[in-house]
C-alpha cells in the first residue's frame, strides 16, 4: 500500500540540481569555456513497490520484490542516471595549442532505479 | 581528491592537468562552432558528436595549432627586390594520438587588412623535405612545391588544404614543417621600389593551422544493414 510506503516524495530517487564551476575545481586556467555546466546527480531511494514516477528496470523491480523477501542479503536497488547528454569543451592544451572537443555523458538528464 | 582528478582528467583524453604557459587568442570559429553547438539547436536533435557539420568532414575533435616557424629573413633587414616574405611555418602537431585519423588539415594565412586596389602578389608554398645549412635550402630535394597561386588582398585569409599532409605529419619525422614566400607580381614591380611593392603584405598576421581528427575508438563505424 502506498499509504504505508515510510519513503516522501522528497527523498525517493531523482535528478538533484548540481552546478559545476570550472572556477571551483582550479580548471579556469585551461577550461576556456564553458565557465560551468549543469552537471546534475542522482539521489534517493528506490523503494518497495517501484512505482513508474521512479523509472526502474525490469531489474530493479525485481530486485526490490526479493529485498522484500530477503531484505537482509539483497540491498534495494541504486538510483543512477539513466539518461546522459555531452558536453562541448574549449580549452587549451598542453602545448597552448586550442581545442574544441565534445564530452559524453557529462550532464545528467534523467534518473532511474 | 587529487588522485580522483587525475582519474577523471585521464577519462577525458590527458595525462595530466594542461598547464599552458602563453595562450593565444582563441580563433573566431572555434568560437563559433562552440556556440552553435552549445545554443538551442542542440536540444532539438540529438547531436552527432563523430561529425562536424560546421566543417562538413567527418571528426570529434578540432584543434588549432599556432605557428611556431620563424621568418627567415626580418623585415627590417630585407633589401632582395623580388621578395617581400619568407617565412618557415611549423606546427608541433605531436598532440595528436596515434588513434586519431585526421581528416582535415586547413592552413590559414592572415593578413591584418584587406583591399580590393592592393597589389597583386605571387605566393609559394613549399614542404620541407630534408632540413639543410642556412643558404642552401632552395634546392629540389630539400622541399617539394606545394602551392603556386597568385592573389591581392581582397579577403583578410587565405587558405589552403593540408589534409594529406598533416596525414604524414602524425609521423614526427616526417614533420619538418612548410615555407612559404610571397612576392609582389612581376608585371606590376617596374616602376616602384620593392619597399613600395612589399608595402601592404607587411599587414601579414599570422599563420594557424586547424585540424578535425577522428577517434576510431570514440566512432565506431555503424553495422551495416542486412
Amino acid at each position: 500500500s502506498y499509504s504505508k510506503m515510510p519513503f516522501t516524495a522528497s527523498n525517493i530517487c531523482k535528478k538533484r540540481r548540481l552546478y559545476v564551476e570550472f572556477k571551483d575545481v582550479g580548471w579556469q586556467n585551461w577550461v576556456i569555456a564553458p565557465q560551468g555546466y549543469m552537471a546534475n546527480y542522482c539521489y534517493g531511494d528506490c523503494p518497495y513497490p517501484l512505482t513508474e514516477i521512479l523509472n526502474g528496470s525490469n531489474h530493479a523491480i525485481l530486485q526490490t520484490l526479493v529485498h522484500s523477501i530477503e531484505p537482509e542479503d539483497i540491498p534495494l536497488p541504486c538510483c543512477v542516471p539513466t539518461k546522459m547528454s555531452p558536453i562541448s569543451m574549449l580549452f587549451y592544451d598542453n602545448n597552448d595549442n586550442v581545442v574544441l572537443r565534445h564530452y559524453e555523458n557529462m550532464a545528467v538528464d534523467e534518473c532511474g532505479c | 581528491l587529487k588522485r580522483r582528478e587525475e582519474l577523471f582528467l585521464k577519462s577525458l583524453g590527458f595525462s595530466s592537468k594542461p598547464n599552458p604557459v602563453s595562450p593565444p587568442p582563441v580563433p573566431s570559429i572555434l568560437w563559433r562552432i562552440f556556440n552553435q553547438r552549445m545554443g538551442s539547436s542542440i536540444q532539438k536533435k540529438k547531436p552527432d558528436l563523430c561529425f562536424v557539420e560546421e566543417l562538413n568532414v567527418p571528426g570529434s575533435v578540432i584543434r588549432v595549432f599556432p605557428d611556431q616557424g620563424r621568418f627567415i629573413l626580418p623585415y627590417s633587414d630585407y633589401i632582395n627586390p623580388t621578395q617581400c616574405l619568407e617565412k618557415r611555418l611549423f606546427f608541433n602537431i605531436s598532440t595528436i594520438e596515434k588513434d586519431e585519423r585526421v581528416t582535415m588539415g586547413q592552413l590559414e594565412l592572415r593578413f591584418s587588412q584587406n583591399t580590393y586596389y592592393g597589389r597583386v602578389f605571387d605566393l609559394r608554398l613549399y614542404r620541407t623535405l630534408q632540413i639543410t645549412l642556412k643558404g642552401m635550402g632552395r634546392s629540389k630535394m630539400s622541399r617539394k612545391l606545394l602551392v603556386a597561386q597568385t592573389f591581392r588582398l581582397l579577403h583578410k585569409s587565405l587558405f589552403f588544404n593540408l589534409t594529406e599532409i598533416c596525414q604524414s605529419w602524425q609521423d614526427p619525422l616526417k614533420n619538418l614543417g612548410l615555407v612559404l614566400e610571397i612576392f609582389p607580381k612581376k608585371e606590376s614591380s617596374r616602376m616602384s621600389t620593392a619597399k613600395d611593392e612589399c608595402k601592404d603584405i607587411q599587414t601579414f598576421l599570422y599563420t594557424s593551422l586547424l585540424t578535425v581528427t577522428l577517434n576510431p575508438l570514440q566512432c565506431k563505424k555503424p553495422r551495416r544493414k542486412r
